[in-house]
């Protein structure tokens, strides 16, 4: 199975 | 004030068609280089952003930047009420509690103004580095659309591996199995219907075909479809403006 990553794994919030 | 010009209302009603099923409040801030947007998808795996660029109006003029939160679903509605032929001017103070919507049919005289309630949306901004990118692919809008659309109905997850001069995508679900591939082509007598492949780096992602399904809704806006992708960040899809971009950073599926 693969899991979705979200954008949060990758991106900062600012 | 803000008063931004569009020859055609089509445009924006394709820009904003490009991403108003995955995201629904959105601010848009002006200023006076043009109109900028972002927004994150609910389940924060797809992330639109917007650039409209001063040269793909008719006219523009922004004195103060300005923030206009806006509910796609309402301002489609209003969109849907002006001729795609028509001129649409976006009109705001420098602190409007709505904005104006005048649709100008020069040809008839005719004139059609709408008003949108604004919204204070408070959203976060995610900052995006300037990405490295193993693998980008450039090919027509509508041949990326058919894949994905294709492939979706086997699957919820399309894999898109890509070698030195071969563009694959796959689908394997329950009913069966599926795959497409492309090679790069240059068609001279048609520059657009090119596949133009650079790799650095073969790759092999996986994707939410959902999220794929909502991407493909920007074909409207170019014939041609930017893909950057790489193992370590978001895959990039872009659709190109006459000035500006409509972009969508898109998280991969991992194995666990």
């Amino acid at each position: 199975m693969k899991r979705q990553m979200t954008l949060n794994n990758f991106f900062t919030s600012v | 004030m803000l008063e931004a010009k569009f020859a055609e209302a089509s445009l924006f009603k394709r820009i904003i068609d490009g991403f108003k099923d995955c995201v629904s409040l959105v601010n848009f801030q002006c200023k006076e280089d043009g109109i900028i947007a972002q927004a994150v998808d609910d389940s924060r795996v797809l992330l639109v952003s917007l650039e409209i660029g001063v040269e793909a109006f008719q006219e523009y003029r922004c004195d103060h930047p300005v923030t206009l939160g806006m509910d796609l679903g309402s301002l489609s509605k209003i969109l849907r009420c002006g001729n795609n032929s028509d001129t649409l001017t976006l009109i705001a103070d420098d602190k409007p509690d709505s904005i104006l919507l005048l649709f100008e049919d020069t040809q008839r005289e005719r004139i059609a103004e709408y008003s949108l309630k604004l919204m204070d949306i408070d959203a976060d901004f995610l900052k995006i580095e300037d990405l490295q990118y193993d693998t980008t692919l450039m090919m027509p809008s509508t041949e990326f659309s058919k894949v994905v659309k294709d492939l979706s109905q086997l699957t919820d997850s399309i894999n898109i591996m890509v070698t030195k001069e071969t563009i694959k995508f796959v689908a394997e679900g329950e009913i069966g199995t599926g795959s497409v591939i492309l090679k790069p082509v240059m068609d001279m007598e048609k520059p657009a219907e090119s596949i133009k492949l650079e790799m650095d780096q073969p790759v092999d992602l996986t994707f939410g075909a959902k999220y794929l399904l909502d991407i493909v809704k920007g074909s409207a806006l170019s014939d041609r479809i930017g893909i950057r992708l790489s193992s370590e960040a978001p895959a990039l899809f872009q659709f190109d403006l006459s000035s500006g971009f409509l972009q969508f950073f898109l998280a991969p599926k991992f194995n666990d």
